[in-house]
Formats: structure tokens, sequence, C-alpha cells
């Protein structure tokens, strides 16, 4: 009879648990397992098999990496967004340390004029990348910033602008709104701008990241995920939750606190860890 | 809402006086996804659901509350249990000052924000604290204490670049002795509880100053890895309380039973905003329901 083989339940309730662990959350862990019963139904899965079916099914929601789309004239502009202590900061000097060592001219924005000694954090990254800082004073507003940057990187043709913002929790309407004007801002200064907005989400989010994920679209458009913290013991499978419901991938995984640990995304590497 | 989700599974329970074994399995894997979706570890979701289906078989349905109300009732009389023990916002003291206390726990989780936070709460009750910045590893952490505990009138430890958080904490210590200061925070660098060599740092710590409070701040938002990440604190350090942080979201907050039911410490404050005085005791019955949503 065609599609009665048994199923080892045991194995399926396992991975099922791996996955949850993984945070995928119980509805994208429940379709996938769905899946995999059934073609284990039909081609008489084993452990092994199973675990190789899932795995099948969460690499395929990742198409081929396409690369970021090209930049007309002016700066190639990056806002790096999300809520407190995710790790953009740190983020933003990675990101100016791979554009210095691509040979490309970069500077770094303080736009994060809001929280204690944080323009003194970047200011210390900047220094260590040996890259440009661009700032204002503590309280200044965040846009004033971001234009001054445009103006001048587009007066000195820089290459790439990379813009440090404040953690902001994405139920704070104010704060969104602020991030929506700081892409206006930064659009009327560099057609096409911002050209990236990158949503840094911590590994260890459970399953608020998709809501982060959707007040972040709606107030600025995310345009890529930075997955941090990934040398932690978390799998960040949020993260595969957020790529289905947004279709923005993942550009990059935090794996560290220097300034050379950041990877491009490896959806392969990155699936190994969610099933376990 | 879990109430309302509940209602739809226990229509058919109407005019019965017990709870049927097939309705109950039905509405035990309702609350299952729902207390997933809240991100409470899967372990202790099921550890859980055996109480309540336990609970739940042996109950009378009570003649004031339909089936789905008692089931909602079991579960929600479940989670104040696991959380509401222990005193929220009750801190221990050192029968000689000063007491010492560590904030610990994983990269950028709040414990700068919440060392403030915390000693802008005891200057309110009284207390006299000194704010120790033993965090040398992350750019303009130790600035980033001395601003916000001068926005709220603290002493911040002052040190020449002294690069060891063991000596760091001891002269926090004495210098508490030495000007009369009654309660010493200890800010500590952000670390992660697979790096041996910063656990062990931690602990090196710990010996040091003989703290009376440990407290593992947490964020509010964490998913299955806290019971990872909590056990792990809890076990290299003995762990006294959780503050659980960035409470202001919307996060349901499932890590908070996680981390109660895996380490057995009490919740003691919450971290509700960026600004000192956003901190308060922890509220079981108010988690319980943002938890259940
Ligand atoms: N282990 C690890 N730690 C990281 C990673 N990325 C950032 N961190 C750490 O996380 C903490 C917070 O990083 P920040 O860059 O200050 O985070 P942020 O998002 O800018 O924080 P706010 O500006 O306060 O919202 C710091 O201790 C970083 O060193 C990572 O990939 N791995
Ligand atoms: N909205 C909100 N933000 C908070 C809360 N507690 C802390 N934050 C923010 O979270 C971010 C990280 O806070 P920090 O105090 O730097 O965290 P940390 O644990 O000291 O970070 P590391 O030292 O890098 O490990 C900052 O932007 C804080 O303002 C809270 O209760 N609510
Ligand atoms: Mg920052
Ligand atoms: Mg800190």
């Amino acid at each position: 009879v065609l599609g009665s083989k048994a199923v080892d339940e045991d194995a399926i309730e396992e991975l099922e648990a791996s996955l949850l662990q993984a945070d995928l959350g119980p509805a994208l862990a429940s379709e996938v397992i769905g899946r995999v019963r059934e073609r284990a139904r039909k081609d008489g899965l084993d452990g092994e098999g199973l675990r190789g079916a899932v795995r099948e099914a969460l690499r395929a929601a990742f198409p081929p990496a396409g690369g970021p789309p090209a930049v007309g004239a002016g700066p190639r502009v990056s806002l790096v967004v999300g809520v407190n202590g995710g790790g953009k900061t740190t983020t933003v000097a990675k990101l100016a340390a791979r554009e210095r060592l691509a040979g490309r001219s970069v500077i770094l924005v303080a736009a994060d004029t809001f929280r204690a000694a944080a323009i003194d954090q970047l200011a210390t990254w900047a220094g260590r990348a040996g890259v440009e800082l661009v700032k204002q004073r503590e309280g200044a507003d965040p846009s004033a910033v971001v234009f001054d940057a445009l103006r001048a990187a587009r007066q000195r043709k820089i290459d790439t602008v990379l813009v440090d913002t404040a953690g902001r929790l994405h139920t704070k309407s104010n704060l969104m709104a602020e991030l929506g004007k700081m892409s206006r801002v930064a659009a009327r200064e560099v057609p096409g701008a911002p050209h990236d907005v990158l949503l840094v989400v911590d590994a260890t989010t459970g399953q608020n990241g998709l809501s982060q994920a959707q007040e972040f679209t709606r107030a600025a458009g995310i345009t890529g995920v930075v997955l941090t913290k990934l040398d932690g013991t978390a799998k960040g499978g949020v993260a595969l939750a957020i790529h289905r419901q947004l279709g923005v991938p993942i550009r990059y995984v935090g794996v560290g606190e220097g300034l050379d640990d950041l990877l491009d995304f490896d959806p392969d590497a990155y699936v190994d860890g969610l099933v376990g | 809402s879990l109430s309302e989700r509940m209602q739809g599974i226990f229509r058919s329970l109407s005019g019965q006086v017990r709870i049927n074994e097939s309705v109950l399995s039905d509405a035990l894997r309702e609350i299952r996804v729902a207390l997933l979706e809240a991100d409470v570890h899967v372990g202790v979701v099921r550890a859980l659901l055996e109480r309540v289906r336990a609970k739940a078989l042996g109950e009378e349905v009570l003649r004031s509350l339909s089936p789905a109300q008692m089931v909602v009732k079991i579960v929600r009389d479940e989670l104040t249990d696991l959380l509401g023990e222990g005193e929220p916002g009750r801190l221990k003291f050192a029968s000689r000052p000063p007491s010492v206390m560590l904030l610990v726990g994983l990269q950028g989780s709040g414990k700068t924000t919440t060392a403030a936070k915390l000693g802008l709460w005891l200057k309110g009750s009284g207390r006299y604290p000194l704010l120790v910045p033993a965090d040398v590893y992350r750019p303009a952490a130790i600035e980033q204490l001395v601003r916000v505990g001068k926005s709220v009138g603290l002493k911040v430890l002052e040190h020449a670049g002294d690069l060891d958080p063991v000596a760091i904490a001891r002269n926090g210590v004495l210098e508490a002795r030495r000007s009369g200061y009654d309660t010493v925070l200890v800010d500590t660098a952000g670390r992660l509880h697979i790096d041996d060599a910063l656990m062990d740092e931690l602990g090196r710590v710990r010996s040091a100053v003989e703290p009376v409070e440990i407290l593992f701040v947490a964020d509010a938002m964490t998913g299955q890895d806290a019971v990872r990440s909590a056990g792990e604190f809890h076990r290299a350090l003995g762990l006294t309380g959780i503050v659980l942080t960035k409470l202001d979201g919307d996060a349901r907050g499932g890590a908070a039973l996680s981390i109660r039911h895996a380490t057995g410490v009490p919740i003691k404050f919450v971290g509700v905003g960026e600004r000192p005085s956003e901190f308060e005791p922890f509220h079981p019955d108010r988690m319980v329901g943002r938890i259940l949503g």
C-alpha cells in the first residue's frame, strides 16, 4: 500500500524537541515535522534519514545568496538597528573593519545620541578599526548626525557610510518614528539611501524576534538580518521564522566580541545548528 | 487569549461533573502551544503539563467554574506557585557591612544599567551604595557606569586603569569600609556560560569579596537558551536572585518560568525601561498573566 510505512515516532519527537529548543517556535516546528512525517510514511525513513529530511526542509527555506543590490551615485548607506543590547555597535564596528579590508573608504556615524557612553564606545571601536567617526554631542538629534555625515560623505566621495543607532524596543512608537525620520533624512541627502537597513537580532531571542522584525520593517523597512552571539549555545531559530515571514535574508552572523568576529551567513552551518 | 481557546475546547463538557481524558488532552495540547509561543522551555512545559493533568483529573469541576475555567485556573495556580515562592524585592544584607552584590549575566542583558538602578533603589531605602565598574573588556564600560551612576547621584569607584576585575572588586570593598558605604554593587563584564576562563574569573571575584547576593541579570526576551545559561551560571556561582530586564517590551517572558524551574532561584526585580527609576520588585501574578497572554 502506498504511503503506509511505519514512522519512528520517538525519533520524530526528538527532532521536534531539537527544533523547539533552537527557538524555531511551535508553529514552524510542527509544520516542518508534519512535512517530514509525510515523507517518512512515503519513503520509509529511519533515524538518520529523518534527520536529513528535516535538514533539507529547513535548508529549502533559504534561496541561493544574492549579493547586496547595487548602489547609484553617492555612498552606500547602511543603518544598523534593533532592540537594546543585541550587538549593534559591535556589529557596525565589525562591518567597518570589513569595508576597510575590502579597500573601500568608510565612515562610521554615531547616531546613538541617547545612551550613556554610546559615542565613547563607538569612538574606541573606530580607533581600533582605523576608520573615521562622525559624531556630535550626546543628546543631539540623531537625524542631524546622519544628515551631516551623509553631506560630508558625498562631498568627499566616501564609498560606505555605516550608521549605528540607539537600541529601541519596537513597542515604543516615538522611537520607531525616530527611525523612520532618520531613514527619510538619509534618502533626501543620498538618493536610494538607506541601501541597507540591517536588523540586529540576538541569537538568544525567543519568539519576540518575530514581533521585533515586523515592527522594525513597518518603521524603516528591513533589508537584512544580522544574527549575533551565535558563538553561545543558542541556535537563533527565530531568524528562520523571520526570514520565512518577511522574506528578509540573514546577511551576517556575529560569533564573538572582536573586530573580525563577523561571518557571512552560511545556511548549511546554521541549519546544522538547528537540527542538533 | 488562553481562556478563549479553552472555552472552545471545553464546549463539549457542559453539564459534566468531571473532566474527561480526551478533552483534557486537547486542552493540554493547546496550553502547550501557548507556553511554547511564550518562550517557556520545552522541558519545563512538559513538567508543568504533567502536574496540570494530574490535578485536573483529580478534581471535581467546581460548581462556580466551567471546566475550561477550571483548567485555566489550575494552570494559573501552577505557574504562580512556581514563580511566587521566595520574596520579590527582598535582598540579603551582611551582618557586618559592606554587603557586596554581584551583577552577572550574558552580554547585553542589562547589567550595567541594572547596577545603577539597584543603587538608586538602595539609596531610596536609606542605604549608601558604592558602584564598582569591574568590566575591563567592553569599550567604555567603565565610562558608562560612571555616567549613569553620576546621573542619579551615586558614587562610582575610581580606579586607575586597573585591569584585574578581582582587584577592582576588592578595592571596592576596601573603599566602602574606608568611606562608610554599606553596600557594594559590582558590575561585571557580560560573558558566555561556556567561556571557562571568564566563568573562572567570576568565581575568583566571588571568592575575593564574598557577596551576599549574586544576581543573574537576564533579558526577558530570551528563548529556550534561558535554561542553559541560567543553569550554568547557577552551577558555577550559586545565584541568589534573578533580575529580568526589558519587560517594558512585549516579550511574553516565558524565560522567567524556565529560569525559576531550572535553578530554583527567586526573581527579585524587573527592569521596565532604560531610565534608572524604571526598576521594581517582581510581581509573580502579573508575570503569569503576561505569559498566558
Ligand atoms: N559573544 C558575543 N558577544 C557579542 C556579539 N556581538 C556583540 N556582543 C556583545 O554584546 C554586548 C552588547 O553589544 P553592543 O554592541 O553594545 O550592543 P548594542 O545593540 O549596540 O546595545 P545598545 O546600543 O545598548 O542597544 C557587548 O558586550 C558586546 O561585546 C557576538 O557576536 N558574540
Ligand atoms: N527598554 C529597556 N532597556 C533596557 C533595560 N535594561 C537595560 N536596557 C538597555 O539594554 C541595553 C544594554 O544594557 P547594558 O546595561 O549596557 O547591558 P550589559 O549587560 O551591561 O551589557 P554588557 O556589559 O555588554 O554585557 C542598553 O541599551 C540599556 O539601556 C530595560 O529594562 N528596558
Ligand atoms: Mg549600541
Ligand atoms: Mg555592561
